[in-house]
């Protein structure tokens, strides 16, 4: 997280943390954990934590740890890209199915999902919130997490952001209409931060609540604008998934 | 040692018999022989009532002569000038003479011999109760067709006990009814009855028509019922003097119909049915009994069925309904069997709620489920409430049997993000 601030787990309570590669994920479910594409390619079984706001080992062991039903990477997902010269992140988005249900408290409940009214349409300048214990401006990662508040801003801003990978020419970047640009004055997700949530405020509620607009995707740069990935184009899908997949519950 | 003949003679006869003499014959013949006693010669001193000297003539106890004075015969063909005829075969005869005799009198000469006596006819007793058969040395009594003779040898009786009656209803009457009854007669029959039931008789008042009491109030002839512990009579007179229906707590009942030897009367007829023991009726609230009926009897048979809510358990098997039968002591078969509130049974717990607190399981009991807030709510707000159903599951007016989910609570954060700069 660029431009962020410690936080405890009980802020961002969804906040799953993806041991290898390090990454970030939502909780939306007692069974699903939704994330970036990117994160779980490759890796049908990730190691997974949820309730700690440390990644000491010797805090993570009171946590909680999620055991890895199946993985489901959304089918227009172009698998196979090297991330490191990858330019189509459209799609990127994956749901984690767990074998136990999560048992929820002050340090883990679930992000809410996005309604399906306009009002869940992300809007420019709406302020979101983002964590993880990815790279800030001084360390690659850090063990204690911090989230950040950070506006969305018009895509163009994102594709503006000048491109500092030798290895990928500016104009492959593929932009499409899945995708989220947010982030200012620094404020932005970085490695390691994939798959978070980018929470923003359910819309005409009197109470602190939050559903899950973004996700953690990819920038050209870290500290500057990034881009997340639009859930709302997904529910479709993230709820036919769930449903296809619940089968006869365990408990 | 008795004889069929013999000789008696005064002292000295037939010179004079001598003063103060006292002198006694005891004269015995064979049983079944009477005596015939007949002097030839009697020339004893005559006073008034033979108060001096005389010859008495004692039967059983009972003068039965006493002669004296002078006796001549009363018929040239015979030599006898008295004699006496006893139907008894013992006889004694007393001579007595005084101390004053101033003259010669030469006494008595008698003969006895044993005669044969008709037993039918000789005494005032009738000594058969119905035919007398005279023979020498004897009689025999016999009877009429169908009777029999008592051990007694004299009296006829009929054959009239030993019936037993099983069939459920039925009718017993005197010998011979409504012609006259036996005499010396003791007739028993039995009601046996299935237990279960118990024997009812009545008897119409003009159907009974015994030997009236004697002027003690004791009945010359009589019909008496014994029951268990119970007992009804004796009976007689002229019409029915007991109840017109006797209603015994017993299956069985004895009838004795005991006569005396006379005052034959028209006799008896009485009808009897079995009324079965009733079992009590224990209609309750929680059961309907088929079919409905205001009396239950023995050998009835009802389905008990329990209403809704309530069952009847069994082992570990609940059922709806059961069978019961009334009973030969009046109680209910299965009667340890009754209705009870169906129960639930403790309730299922759920994932992330829990049950309030239970103070009942059974029909009609409400429960509540609620879920761990605030990390979880019911996935349906009205399904939290549960109701002990008939069926013996826990039903929500929405939900059915389903149970309520609980469901996280989303979007949440226990503690708002605050942008705390180091």
């Amino acid at each position: 997280i660029f431009g962020g601030y410690p936080a405890k787990i009980q802020s961002f309570p969804w906040q799953v943390f993806f041991q290898y590669p390090r990454a970030g994920g939502a909780l939306i479910d007692e069974y699903w954990v939704l994330t970036a594409a990117h994160v779980v390619e490759g890796n049908s079984d990730p190691l997974m934590y949820v309730g700690s706001t440390s990644l000491r080992m010797d805090h993570l062991e009171n946590a909680q740890r999620l055991m890895t039903e199946r993985v489901i990477i959304h089918p227009g997902w172009k698998q196979g890209d090297d991330l490191t010269t990858r330019t189509n992140f459209d799609n990127d988005i994956a749901l984690v199915q767990l074998k136990d249900p999560v048992k929820m408290g002050p340090t883990v409940s679930p992000i809410c999902l996005p309604g399906a009214s306009s009002e869940y349409n992300p809007s420019m300048g709406d302020l979101g919130l983002i964590s993880g214990w990815g790279r800030t401006e001084k360390r690659f990662n850090v063990m204690h997490l911090r989230g950040a508040k950070l506006p969305i801003t018009p895509l163009e801003k994102c594709k503006e952001v000048k491109e500092e990978n030798p290895r990928a020419r500016p104009d492959d970047y593929v932009f499409t209409d899945n995708m989220i640009c947010a982030g200012e004055k620094g404020a932005d997700s970085c490695e390691g931060d994939s798959g978070g949530a980018f929470a923003l405020p359910v819309p005409n509620v009197k109470d602190p609540k939050f559903y899950v607009a973004g996700l953690v995707s990819w920038g050209k740069k870290c500290g500057t604008y990034g881009i997340y990935t639009k859930v709302k184009n997904y529910m479709d899908w993230i709820l036919k998934t769930m449903q296809e997949n619940s089968g006869p519950r365990k408990d | 040692e008795p004889t069929m003949y013999g000789e008696i003679l005064s002292p000295n006869y037939p010179q004079a018999y001598p003063n103060e003499v006292v002198k006694i014959w005891d004269i015995e013949v064979p049983e079944g022989f009477g005596i015939h006693l007949y002097f030839t010669h009697l020339d004893i001193e005559l006073s008034e009532n033979c108060a001096y000297d005389s010859v008495q003539i004692i039967s059983g106890g009972i003068e039965e002569g006493r002669l004296c004075g002078q006796r001549t015969s009363k018929s040239p063909n015979s030599p006898i000038v008295e004699d006496f005829q006893f139907p008894y075969n013992k006889l004694q005869v007393i001579f007595t003479s005084d101390f004053s005799n101033e003259e010669r009198f030469t006494g008595f000469a008698a003969y006895y011999t044993a005669v044969d006596v008709n037993e039918c006819t000789d005494f005032s007793d009738v000594p058969c109760s119905h035919f007398c058969n005279n023979f020498i040395g004897g009689y025999f009594c016999s009877c009429p067709p169908e009777y029999f003779l008592h051990d007694d040898m004299r009296n006829c009786g009929v054959n009239c006990s030993g019936d037993a009656f099983t069939a459920l209803i039925g009718e017993i009457a005197s010998p011979n009814y409504p012609n006259p009854y036996p005499e010396n007669s003791r007739c028993e029959y039995q009601i046996r009855l299935e237990e279960g039931f118990r024997v009812v008789v009545t008897i119409r008042r003009e159907d009974f028509d015994v030997e009236p009491a004697d002027s003690e109030g004791n009945c010359r002839d009589s019909l008496t019922f014994a029951a268990k512990n119970q007992q009804f009579g004796p009976y007689c007179g002229n019409g029915f003097p007991g109840p017109l229906t006797i209603k015994t707590q017993s299956n069985t009942l004895d009838i004795v119909f005991q006569t005396d030897l006379t005052g034959q009367k028209k006799g008896w007829k009485l009808r009897y049915h079995g009324d079965p023991i009733p079992c009590p009726k224990e209609i309750t609230a929680v059961s309907i009994w088929e079919p409905e009926k205001a009396k239950y009897v023995f050998k009835d048979v009802v389905k008990i069925t329990c209403v809704d809510g309530f069952e009847v358990v069994e082992g570990n098997v609940g059922a709806t309904s059961f069978y019961s039968t009334c009973q030969s002591n009046g109680q209910w078969s299965n009667s340890r069997l009754e209705c009870q509130p169906v129960d639930c049974g403790v309730p299922e717990p759920i994932e992330n709620g829990k049950v309030g607190d239970l103070e009942d399981t059974v029909f009609g009991s409400v429960i509540r489920y609620t879920c761990d807030e605030p990390y979880y709510y019911m996935e349906h707000e009205e399904g939290g409430e549960y109701r002990c159903a008939a069926n013996g599951s826990w039903v929500n007016d929405h939900l059915g049997i389903e149970l309520p989910r609980c469901i996280p609570v989303c979007g949440v954060p226990t503690e708002p993000f605050q942008i705390r700069q180091k």
